[in-house]
């Protein structure tokens, strides 16, 4: 089964 | 304040129409760059970063930057009131408790005028990192919203390839599978239809199909679209219109 990732780990909080 | 005029008011409807199913609440940042506006969905699955660029509008002036929270669904609606050959003025003061919607017809004898209540909202604003993709796939970009379209039919994803041949979408799911292949034809007659591809190293992905049949509503802004991938980055699809562009930025799917 494949998993949704987030864009959260991917893109910084400025 | 603001004060930005549009001579073709379609092109805003057609930006709502290609963002509000997304995100349901945003900020438009105002500057004298443009008009910009980035939010993710609410699942942080999804990101759209819209810019409509200070020289799309005549005139174009904004003093001071501004955020003006607006309620998409809401704009979306009022923007419906707005006929397809409207002149667009959107004006907001500094105090931006309003946005003000001008809609001249061509003839210049019905102005209609409406204000939208703005809100306050507290948006993080993400560093989007600069990548050099491995795959980047221009293309048709109604044809990718056909094979996103046919492809939902068999499968919530797609898995989706990208060689110097070619790139391929492929779906599976319970009642069978399926598979468009798009050849790299750069040479052929209407340039508009070519799938170009730039390839550093060949990917493969999985991506959900309902986020990219959503992003797809922004076909009507422009003819071709382009997908730039790498392994286990997020998906970038870009939208490219004469002043500015609306990006949507795609989490992938992993494992087994």
């Amino acid at each position: 089964q494949q998993t949704q990732t987030t864009l959260d780990s991917f893109f910084d909080s400025t | 304040m603001l004060e930005a005029r549009l001579q073709t008011g379609a092109l805003l409807k057609k930006v709502l129409e290609a963002i509000k199913e997304l995100i349901t609440d945003a900020n438009f940042d105002c500057s004298d760059n443009g008009i910009a506006l980035q939010a993710m969905d609410n699942s942080h699955v999804a990101l759209v970063a819209l810019l409509l660029r200070h020289d799309g509008f005549e005139p174009y002036r904004c003093d001071r930057s501004l955020a003006l929270g607006v309620n998409l669904v809401s704009l979306s609606k009022v923007l419906r009131c707005a006929g397809n050959d409207d002149i667009i003025t959107l004006k907001a003061d500094d105090t931006a408790d309003v946005l003000s919607l001008t809609f001249e017809n061509t003839d210049n004898d019905r102005i209609s005028e409406y204000e939208l209540k703005l809100m306050d909202i507290d948006s993080e604003h993400l560093g989007i990192p600069d990548t050099t993709y491995e795959a980047v796939v221009q293309m048709s970009s109604a044809e990718f919203a056909r094979i996103c379209k046919d492809l939902q039919v068999l499968s919530d994803s797609v898995q989706i390839d990208v060689t110097k041949e070619g790139v391929k979408f492929g779906a599976k799911g319970e009642l069978g599978s399926g598979a468009v292949t798009l050849k790299q034809n750069g040479n052929v007659d209407k340039e508009e239809e070519a799938t170009l591809i730039e390839l550093q190293q060949n990917v493969s992905l999985n991506f959900s199909l309902k986020y990219l049949v959503n992003f797809t509503k922004a076909t009507p802004l422009a003819s071709r679209v382009s997908l730039s991938m790498s392994s286990e980055v997020p998906l970038l699809v870009e939208y490219k219109m004469e002043a500015g562009y609306i990006r949507y930025y795609l989490a992938p799917k992993i494992g087994e």
